[in-house]
C-alpha cells in the first residue's frame, strides 16, 4: 500500500522557483488499478517518478506497507525498487548497446545477481516476448526497432520480476489501436489474475475512464 | 510535388534480410493534406525518413518538384532539407544543452548562416513558442520539459524555417486532447492558410480520417 502525505515537488533554476506537485495527498491500495489523468505539464511524470522512488519529493512523506521511504538507505531503496516496482518510461529508457531479450532480462539479472539466466526464467522471458508480440525482433537492439516495438520492450522488461505494483508512464502513447487493446488486457490481467498493483499515467481518456479509480492532476494539484 | 517510385527499404544484419518497405508507389501533391496510418511496426517512420531525405531507399525513386534525388549530392541534400522540409519526429531529437528558445532558432540560423537571429525572426519565434503554448519555459532545456512539451518544441522547431512541406511522425503521441486538437488546428491553417503540404503518421485514427488523403501501410505495402 502506497501512502502520500503533503507531497511537493518544486524546481529551483537559480532564482526561478517552479511548484510542480502542490500538497499532494493520496493513497493507492494493495492490488488497485488506478489512473492518473491531466494535461501535458500537469505533473504526473513527476507523480509517478516520486511514487517509483526514482526521485525525491521536495517536502511531504511517501510510506510503502507503512515505512518511510526516507528512512531507507540507497541500498534498501534500490532492493525495493528491483523486487517490487516495476516502472514504464514514458520514453522507455532501454539501453542502447542491448537485444530486446537481454533489455528485458536486465532485471532479473540484477535481483538474482547473477549474469545469466536459468533455464525456466528464459522461458519465462520468452513468453513475455511472445505476450508483447516481438519474437521476430528479440536479437534486434532498440534503435532497429520502431517506436511502438520500443514500448513495448520497456512494458515486457518493467514486468519480469514480477513486480507486486507497477507504475507506466503513457505506455500506450506510440501504440496502434491492436497493441493499445493488447497492452491494457496484459495490465488488466495483470491486476485481476495477479493482484499487482497498477497506476497508468495516460492521455487515453476513455481508457482512463474504465479503471476502477481515476485521479485528475491539474496544475500540480490533485482533483 | 513528391513522386515516388518502385521503393523498398531492407535491414540487413550479417545473414537476416528484413525488407521494410515493398514497392512503394505513390505522389504527394503540393499543398495536400495525407495521413499515413498502420501497425505498429508496419514502416510508417521508415518512409517518412526517406520521403523527407533522412535516409536512403534500397531501391527505387524519389523524385521532388521532378528532380532524382539520388542526382544530389550532400549539399543539396542538406539545403534542400533545410530550406524547404520540415521534420518533427516520433522522437523528438532536440538538442539537450539547448534551451527551448535556442532549439527552435537553431534551424533559421542554419540557414541563414548566423550564429544569431534578426529582430523580425527573434519575433516569429516568440509567436511560434506562444502558439505552441510554452512561452513560461522558453529558458528551459528538454530534461526540464514534460514529454507534451518537448513534442511541442519540436514541432515548433520543424516551422520555423516556413518549409514547404511538413513531415510529421506521431505528432501528438504525448499530447493531451486540448493540445492535439490545437496542434491538428495548428496544421490544418498551415495547410489550408499558407498551402504548406503536410504529410502526418499517426495512430490516431480519428484524426488520420478527417485529412482529405490516407495511405495506409500494412506489412511495408501501401493499400
Ligand atoms: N528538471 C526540471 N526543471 C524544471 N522544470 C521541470 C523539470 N522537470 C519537469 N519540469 C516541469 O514540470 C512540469 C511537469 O512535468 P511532468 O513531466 O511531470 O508533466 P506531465 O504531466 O508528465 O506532462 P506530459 O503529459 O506532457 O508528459 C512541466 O511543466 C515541466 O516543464
Ligand atoms: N535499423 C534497423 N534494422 C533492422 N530493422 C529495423 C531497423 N529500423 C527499423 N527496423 C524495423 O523496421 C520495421 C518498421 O519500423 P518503423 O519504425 O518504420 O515502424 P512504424 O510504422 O513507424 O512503427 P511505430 O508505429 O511503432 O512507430 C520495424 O519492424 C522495425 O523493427
Ligand atoms: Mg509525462
Ligand atoms: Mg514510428
Amino acid at each position: 500500500i502506497v501512502h502520500v502525505n503533503g507531497l511537493y515537488k518544486k524546481y529551483s533554476d537559480g532564482e526561478k522557483e517552479l511548484t510542480v506537485l502542490k500538497d499532494i495527498n493520496l493513497c493507492i491500495n494493495k492490488g488497485e488499478l488506478v489512473s492518473i489523468t491531466g494535461p501535458s505539464g500537469s505533473g504526473k511524470s513527476t507523480l509517478l517518478h516520486i511514487l517509483g522512488i526514482l526521485d525525491s519529493s521536495t517536502k511531504g512523506v511517501l510510506k510503502y506497507d507503512g515505512v518511510d521511504i526516507s528512512n531507507m538507505n540507497e541500498n534498501e531503496k534500490s532492493a525495493l525498487r528491483n523486487r517490487k516496482i516495476g516502472f514504464i518510461f514514458q520514453f522507455f529508457h532501454l539501453f542502447s548497446e542491448l537485444t530486446v531479450i537481454e533489455n528485458i532480462s536486465l532485471p532479473l539479472m540484477i535481483k538474482n545477481k547473477r549474469n545469466r539466466l536459468l533455464n525456466k526464467e528464459h522461458k519465462a522471458v520468452e513468453q513475455l516476448i511472445q505476450e508483447i508480440g516481438l519474437e521476430k525482433r528479440s536479437l534486434h537492439r532498440p534503435n532497429q526497432l520502431s517506436g511502438g516495438e520500443q514500448q513495448r520492450v520497456a512494458i515486457a522488461r518493467a514486468l519480469v520480476n514480477q513486480p507486486e505494483i507497477i507504475f507506466a508512464d503513457e505506455p500506450t502513447g506510440n501504440l496502434d489501436k491492436e497493441n493499445r487493446e493488447s497492452i491494457y488486457k496484459l495490465l488488466l490481467n495483470l491486476n485481476k489474475d495477479k493482484g499487482i498493483t497498477i497506476v497508468i499515467a495516460t492521455h487515453d481518456e476513455a481508457f482512463a475512464k474504465t479503471t476502477p479509480r481515476m485521479f485528475k492532476l491539474v496544475d500540480g494539484y490533485v482533483m
